[in-house]
């Protein structure tokens, strides 16, 4: 159907994934719950540090263009970090630990735990 | 996001799932696309989490996010979080937080606790439904026995009229998109119906990886929100995952 929503026939024949609507596929990590938290993501950090420092820059930029003064980001920054502090255990250690091996600011990574919460609105 | 639990006719249950994220954070007129939705695919991982050399339970997630919305304890079952969109959303949950009533969990954390802890179907069921949360959410939980299938549809206090698998009444898969059950979902957002249609025209018999996926790929189920598309099946302990991509027409959620 070429007018909103779009819709279509059942699809078939899609599996194994292929084609234009497979992107790629999923890596498997391993997280060892062994380890103290704030090392149980450093592989996996170091990792996809570019990538999560791509995200968050375009987090920034919309916040931006919401608030032009960067007062939001200011906030993220200085006031996050303190809300990472009474999470419950292991949850604190592991974003200090997430933030440590990426290299993206506490308060940022906290955003993105946060995200969902807060887009419940 | 669209949540699928289904049980086969020899009683094995598949739960499939699509997570769309990003809605309203920065089009991309260029490219037809969400910002978000697409700086998040590159982050979409599949995770053991093990302790002393054995898998305690495996996951699809974001690389730097530390909850989960989507992962299963292979043999004993499998869960995913929808949104659930609510005027009484998270942030009065923050706020409560940042005043110290604290006595509520972070919904990706409850996940992580549950997957993590729980050791059966009915204790991560008891779990979902009664631990207060900061904000309102869909858990969809299925089990490695027939008919352990559930949809638990939370306020940030209270349990709302679960949903269970029934053969009796003919109810051998859930659906849930992003509206309670019992209502209709929003004309503008209905996911549901073509789901629906879709996994009614495969029947019981033919549910598998290759059926739900297939439903999964149908449009509007697939949209311009989806990061990524899980199957799980809790008997093999068996779990894929696959980026995403919706082409041109496409819904923008």
């Amino acid at each position: 159907q070429y007018v909103p929503p779009y819709t279509e026939e059942c699809r078939t024949g899609m599996y194994p994934p292929q084609g234009p609507t497979f992107k790629g596929a999923v890596t498997w990590y391993t997280v060892d719950l062994d380890l103290p938290p704030s090392k149980r993501w450093s592989a996996l950090m170091s990792e996809k540090k570019d990538d999560i420092a791509n995200m968050i820059k375009v987090i920034k930029d919309i916040a931006d263009a919401f608030v032009p003064s960067g007062k939001l980001i200011d906030f993220v920054d200085k006031v996050l970090p303190l809300i990472v502090d009474t999470l419950p255990y292991p949850y604190d250690e592991e974003l200090k630990g997430i933030a440590s091996a990426s290299g993206v600011p506490l308060g940022e990574i906290a955003l993105f735990n946060l995200f969902y919460e807060v887009f419940t609105v | 996001c669209t949540s699928v639990v289904a049980e086969d006719s020899n009683g094995n249950l598949i739960h499939g799932r699509n997570l769309d994220f990003g809605l309203f954070m920065g089009w991309d007129m260029k490219n037809k696309s969400w910002q978000i939705t697409e700086q998040l695919k590159p982050l979409v991982v599949n995770i053991d989490f093990r302790r002393s050399n054995h898998t305690v339970f495996k996951s699809t997630g974001f690389a730097g996010y530390a909850g989960m919305l989507t992962g299963m304890k292979p043999h004993s079952f499998s869960l995913t979080i929808n949104e659930r969109f609510s005027m009484d959303g998270g942030y009065i949950g923050i706020i409560e937080w940042l005043l110290h009533h604290r006595d509520a969990m972070w919904m990706g954390f409850l996940t992580r606790t549950v997957l993590e802890n729980a050791t059966s179907y009915e204790e991560a069921r008891s779990l979902l439904s009664q631990t207060k949360l900061l904000a309102p959410a869909y858990y969809i939980l299925g089990g490695n026995q027939t008919g352990q299938g559930c949809i638990i549809t939370r306020a940030r206090t209270e349990s709302l009229k679960p949903l269970e698998l029934n053969l009796k009444q003919g109810r051998w898969y859930l659906l849930q998109t992003n509206y309670d059950h019992w209502k209709a979902p929003l004309f503008l957002d209905d996911r549901r119906t073509p789901g629906m249609k879709c996994m009614n025209q495969t029947l019981q018999p033919n549910i598998s990886f290759k059926t739900l996926y297939d439903v999964l790929s149908t449009k509007p189920v697939l949209n311009k929100l989806t990061t990524y598309t899980t199957l799980m099946e809790v008997s093999k302990g068996k779990l894929e995952s696959f980026v995403r991509d919706c082409p041109n027409p496409c819904m923008p959620w």
